[in-house]
């Protein structure tokens, strides 16, 4: 093992890391716009109940109110699905990255020890 | 280049958690506030 | 009741604010970083021969093909030195919040 095969080894293990980031960070973008589209679907249905607090007073409840605040429920919750898949996403490029670079702080230790390569 | 690019996927992966937390914290807002609602209409709180 | 339902709601309110405030935080500190990497101005961009001081960064979008090669040209024959635009900021983007507030 010396420093120019521990680089070119390295550089061929990162050659996919650039396609891998694109996809993942493009994914997480592409469910972001999801995630934005629900919230605004159930923030409008939540504004209908205040508008109609606003209008009739705190004590008369919005007719469907019920219907309303169970479709605001699925659409959060469909929403924090959607944030989990996300989270994982974004874990797993940045264990991607982790691993190369532990792998080669690694080998970096081990060049050092031999006297190949000044610390 | 690998430590700059594990900082940027770190800072995605800790904005990611904030969003998800923001999001369970806005789920247990909109059941307070269904709760404060109840309330207030069975002890007739106005206002 | 209604009182201590009324301070939990405040609590979570606060709380809320706080993860806000955090975000655009993260948001902030995710484009700066951004910045400094993907225009090559970070202090360790030292081959440490002396005297040369190539401007390097952005492999994480530009790939690693060729880069043992680039690193024996100087910064101004780089053939690999293609710049820095707005769409470089794959990080950034991949927040639709921040896609669009730039739109």
């Amino acid at each position: 093992m010396d420093p120019s095969s521990v680089l070119d080894q390295t550089i061929q293990d990162v050659s996919n890391l650039q396609a891998e980031f694109t996809h993942i960070l493009g994914e997480i973008r592409a469910s972001d716009t999801q995630l934005l589209d629900q919230r605004k679907k159930y923030m409008q249905k939540d504004s209908q109940i205040h508008k109609f607090i606003r209008q009739h007073g705190s004590l008369q409840e919005h007719p469907k109110e019920q219907e309303l605040s169970e479709k605001i429920r699925e659409k959060m919750s469909a929403c924090k699905n959607l944030q989990e898949q996300k989270c994982t996403m974004a874990n797993t490029a940045l264990y991607l990255v982790a691993k190369h670079l532990s792998r080669l702080e690694k080998n970096i230790g081990l060049l050092e020890e031999d006297g190949l390569l000044a610390p | 280049e690998l430590e700059h690019a594990k900082d940027m996927a770190l800072l995605v992966a800790r904005r990611e958690k904030v969003t998800l937390d923001l999001l369970e914290q806005n789920m247990r807002i909109f059941d307070q506030r269904s709760n404060v609602k109840r309330l207030k209409r069975s002890l007739g709180i106005r206002g | 009741e209604y009182e201590k339902l009324k301070s939990e709601l405040k609590k979570s309110l606060a709380t809320r604010n706080k993860l806000e405030d955090e975000f655009e935080r993260l948001e902030q500190e995710i484009y700066e970083k951004e910045t400094e990497y993907f225009s090559g101005n970070n202090a360790t961009s030292n081959t440490g021969i002396a005297g040369n001081r190539f401007s390097y960064g952005g492999n994480i979008i530009k790939g690693f093909d060729g880069f043992n090669k680039s690193h024996h040209h100087s910064a101004g024959h780089d053939s690999h030195n293609r710049g820095f635009n707005n769409d470089d900021r794959i990080f950034s983007l991949s927040s639709a919040i921040f896609v669009k507030q730039q739109q």
